[in-house]
């Protein structure tokens, strides 16, 4: 049975998609079956594991609205065990056209659920705010993965995501469990950075990977050659890091 | 009469809340009237200017609903010429509940034109996304100001909010013009950042600030005093940038 783990934060920029892409395909490279879900209308998901967003036709919005089956829509990827399920712009119009149909938050679910079975992993990356999507995606999920950039804006942005959280829990997936949150862009030379490592070690203990993310250039480079970083430069420490955090998901799931 | 302009950028974490407080506030340091309104239900810009999240009653949520008038939420700040609209978290209900409202898409205009004769600019800091919220911006404002971060995600977003600024001008806003984009987080180390500067002024020739905003700690660092960088650290290279864009938007206009 595999496990839905939903990326998410509403702050833009924080390395939701770099997150998503980069341990997935760290689990693939260790023989995990992964599907990666691009839930976001901007396609980052999709474009940074090599597809071109102009040759994707059915995708999560077609999925979404009923309009196609997953089995239509999952595509491969340069790794043998990792799938996508691609997005495309028109994403854009679901948050408004979902509003008005029953069981609007559970559309994604249902779609989901079928796919379990067929992967050790399956990973949602959200966009940027807490509509109806990011609903879908936590209504869906078994776990909250939440990647937090160590600046001031992101920290401030975390109880109203955490208050989320605990409404879906509440009223949607009573399960929905903390997978945990992920210190990104970590750059060791930023006092700031360091304060907001130490606040939220403080504050949320063992809920937070010891694993972090440096600021490291080959993550912003590997998507313009479309491949997660592992296949542009492994030995990069971004590479590295995202290799270390599959270890450390692993392992947890071991222990739980 | 003043000019309003939205900062916009669907991708997340670019530079949109940074560019519209320090931009704001460079301006009324040279004594021009000028009024930030903030659109985005994280409330970046309101606490990025030193107004605590919880204290606001009123804000552009309540506004925009016709709850109340922009008088009563209009605050000031630590600068004597720049106010503030402030947002507050529930702003994040709005694109719901106006999805079925009558001339959704004016909302923001109807209650912003009347500000108008009140400021020298107003600036719309918008939401990492292109929903209601960010359409009522494009309705509203004169011109369209896209802070884009030199990656390559970022990059790939472009095309898609141009598409929706021409489908805003075609169909909401015939007056709707490119304030210009500006190139932010600049790291002159960073290949692809000179790669993604190239290919820009390539393309958008003169719609392209000259001004480009380095990467700068000060810049992430002063939020967290809740003062715009020109009152935290007005001597670092990030917030001499912002003092010379605001020359060039000053410039571009008496030349215009
Ligand atoms: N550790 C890192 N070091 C350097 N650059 C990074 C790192 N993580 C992400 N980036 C870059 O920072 C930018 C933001 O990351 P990303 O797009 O993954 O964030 P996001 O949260 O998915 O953004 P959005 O909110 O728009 O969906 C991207 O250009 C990405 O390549
Ligand atoms: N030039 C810069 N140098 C260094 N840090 C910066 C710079 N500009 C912005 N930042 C920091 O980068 C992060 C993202 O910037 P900001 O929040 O302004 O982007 P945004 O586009 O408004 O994000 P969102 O999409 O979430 O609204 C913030 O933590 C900010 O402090
Ligand atoms: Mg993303
Ligand atoms: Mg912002």
């Amino acid at each position: 049975m595999g496990r839905i783990i939903a990326v998410c934060n509403q702050k833009g920029g924080v390395g939701k998609t770099t997150t998503t892409v980069n341990l997935a395909a760290s689990l693939a490279a260790g023989e995990k079956r992964v599907l990666v879900i691009d839930l976001d209308p901007q396609a980052n998901a999709t474009s940074g594991l090599g597809v071109q967003k102009g040759s994707v036709q059915l995708g999560t919005y077609q999925a979404l609205l009923g309009d196609a089956q997953p089995a239509q829509c999952i595509v491969r990827t340069a790794l043998d065990t990792l799938h996508l399920f691609p997005a495309t712009a028109d994403l854009t119009a679901a948050e408004v056209e979902l509003v008005s149909e029953l069981a609007r938050e559970m559309r994604l679910k249902r779609m989901v659920e079928p796919l379990r079975n067929h992967y050790d992993y399956i990973f949602i990356d959200c966009p940027p705010s807490l509509g109806l999507l990011t609903v879908n995606a936590l209504t869906a999920a078994d776990s909250v993965l939440i990647p937090l950039q160590c600046e001031y804006f992101a920290l401030e942005g975390l109880s109203q995501l955490i208050n989320t959280i605990e409404l879906v829990r509440s009223s949607l997936n009573t399960t929905l469990d903390l997978e945990g949150i992920l210190l990104t862009m970590f750059d060791p030379r930023n006092n700031l950075a360091h304060q907001v490592v130490d606040d939220v070690r403080g504050h949320f203990e063992k809920k937070v990977f010891s694993t972090v993310i440096p600021r490291n250039v080959r993550l912003s480079e590997s998507p313009s050659f479309g491949k997660p970083v592992l296949l542009y430069d492994i030995a990069s420490r971004g590479s590295q890091a995202y290799l270390q955090l599959a270890d450390e998901v692993l392992a947890r799931r071991e222990q739980a």
